[in-house]
C-alpha cells in the first residue's frame, strides 16, 4: 500500500490536477485507489463529482474524531477510485484541531482502519503548511511536490524540503520526499525550460522521466466532469498522466 | 487614500501579479503606493526585489507589535512605491495572532501612522482566508477579487463575498467589494471565453472592462526582477496592467 501526500504550500501549481489525474489512471489500470481532500475549498471533491449537499459525512468528522473512515468513504466517478471528501467546514475543523493533544496524528489514526483496503492512498493539500498538510506529513509514507515550471517554483522548496524533514524526526520516521513533479511545462517556453533544468539540478533524483504539459484539456476537465485519460484520451494532459502513472508504480529514489 | 486588499482564496489566480504590476503602474504615474506583502511566502517582496536576510524588520513585527510602520517600511526597485515586506517567520506570527485580544485589528491599527502618506496601499494576501486575510479585509476600504478564467475560479467565490460581508458587518464599515478582475484570459480558449461571461454573469458590475490577458511575460518578468511595464512595455500584460491602473483610478462601483 502506497500512502502518498501531495504537497506544495505555493498556489495553483497543479496539486488537485495530479491528486485526481494519477488516481484515475492508477484506478483504470485496476489499482484500488484512494483519494483524500484536505483542502477547504474541496476543489478534488468537486472534481470527483461529489455534491457537498448530499453528504452525510466528510473528511471534518474524520478530523474531529466523530465518524469512522468506513462512514465516511464514499464511491467517485472513476473506476476503482473512492475519496473521502472535504467540506467547506473544514476550516473550522483544522482551527478546532489545533487544541487537540497529538494533533499531527488524528488523520493518520483516522485512516488506520480503512488504508489496508487499498493499493494507492493520495492527500491532497491545501496551498499553506498549517495543520492539515501537517497531518497528511504524518500519516504517509511518500511526498509528491507538483512544481510549476515557473519563477516562484523554487522560492518555497526549501521551506517544504525542511518541513519534511521536521515531521520526520519528530513524528513520522516513515517519510520521505519521493517524487517532485515539474507541471505546466511549456517547450516553446524558455522560462519552463530554464526552472526545469534548475530543478534538476538540484532535485535530480526526485524528478521522472515524464514531465506534465501545459495543456488546455486539463484546465477543461473539471469543467466536463471527467479525468482526463476519459473525456480526451489523446490528448498530451492524457499522455503524460497516463506516462506518470507507469513511472509511479515502479519508483524508488536512490538513497 | 484608497487602500485594496488583493484576495482569493484558490492559489496561483494572480494576486501577487496584480498587487504588484499595478503597484507598479501607479507609481509610474506619480501616484504614491504602499505595498504590504501579508503572505508567509513572501513572494511580493521576492518581485520587489527585497532580500530576506539584509532585512532589519518585516511584517511580522508589525503583527506581534514590536516595531512601527515607519520602522518596517522600505523602498522597492519601482519608482514610488515602497512596501512593508514579509518574511519567512510570519506563518509563526500569524499562529500568534490568533490569540491576541481584538486580533483581527491589529494590522488596521499598525498601519494608522504611514498609510496617510500614500495614494495607494494594497495589501497582497496569502491563498486561505486565515487571520492574516481577515486583518487585510479589517484594515481596508475596497476589495479586488483576481479570478482566473478557468473552472475552479466560481467555486470558492460566494465563501469569499460571505466572508467580505461578515468583517464588513462586524469589523469594518466601510469595506466593500470593488473590482472582480479575470485574468490569465485567453481567447482562443472557450472555457477562458466562457469564465468570464460567467462570471460577467454574476459580478457584472464589479468587472472592469480590462481583463488580464495570458502572457509569458508575465510569468517570466519576476526572474528579470522588473515589472512588466518597465522589462516589455509594449507587452500585452503591460497594456493590460496600464489600462488596468487607469480604470482604477476613476473606478466606481454602481450602488
Ligand atoms: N498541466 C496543466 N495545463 C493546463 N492547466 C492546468 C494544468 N494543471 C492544472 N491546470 C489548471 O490550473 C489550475 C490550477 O491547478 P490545480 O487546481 O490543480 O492547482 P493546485 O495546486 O491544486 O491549486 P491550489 O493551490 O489552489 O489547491 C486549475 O484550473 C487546473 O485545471
Ligand atoms: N496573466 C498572466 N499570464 C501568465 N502568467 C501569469 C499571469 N499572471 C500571473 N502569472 C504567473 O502565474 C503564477 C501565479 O501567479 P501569482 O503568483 O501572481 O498568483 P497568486 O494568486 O499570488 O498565487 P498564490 O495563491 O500562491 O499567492 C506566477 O508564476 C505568475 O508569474
Ligand atoms: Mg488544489
Ligand atoms: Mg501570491
Amino acid at each position: 500500500m502506497r500512502s502518498i501526500a501531495v504537497v506544495n504550500q505555493k498556489g495553483g501549481v497543479g496539486k488537485t490536477t495530479t491528486a485526481f489525474n494519477l488516481g484515475a489512471c492508477l484506478g483504470k489500470m485496476g489499482y484500488r485507489v484512494l483519494l483524500v481532500d484536505l483542502d477547504p475549498q474541496a476543489n478534488l471533491s468537486v472534481y470527483s463529482g461529489i455534491s457537498m449537499g448530499e453528504l452525510k459525512f466528510s473528511v471534518c468528522e474524520l478530523i474531529s474524531e466523530s465518524a469512522t473512515a468506513d462512514e465516511i468513504v464514499v464511491p467517485t466517478r472513476l473506476e476503482n477510485v473512492d475519496i473521502l471528501p472535504s467540506h467547506l467546514n473544514l476550516s473550522a475543523a483544522e482551527f478546532e484541531l489545533n487544541y487537540k493533544v497529538g494533533r499531527e496524528r488524528v488523520l493518520a489514526d483516522g485512516l488506520k482502519s480503512i488504508i489496508g483496503k487499498y493499493d494507492f492512498v493520495f492527500i491532497d493539500c491545501p496551498p499553506y503548511l498549517g495543520m492539515l498538510t501537517i497531518n497528511a506529513l504524518t500519516a504517509v509514507k511518500e511526498v509528491f511536490i507538483p512544481a510549476q515550471a515557473e519563477f516562484f517554483a523554487l522560492v518555497g522548496m526549501e521551506k517544504l524540503i525542511d518541513t519534511i524533514e521536521i515531521v520526520r524526526k519528530r513524528l513520522n520516521k516513515k517519510l520521505s520526499l519521493s517524487m517532485v513533479i515539474p507541471t505546466f511545462y511549456d517547450k516553446r517556453v524558455r522560462l519552463s525550460e530554464e526552472t526545469v533544468m534548475l530543478l534538476k539540478g538540484r532535485y535530480g533524483k526526485y524528478i521522472p522521466k515524464t514531465v506534465i504539459r501545459r495543456d488546455i484539456r486539463l484546465a477543461e476537465s473539471p469543467a466536463m466532469g471527467q479525468a482526463i485519460v476519459n473525456w480526451k484520451p489523446s490528448s498530451r494532459g492524457s499522455e503524460d498522466y497516463m506516462d506518470l502513472a507507469k513511472e509511479v508504480i515502479d519508483w524508488k529514489v536512490e538513497p
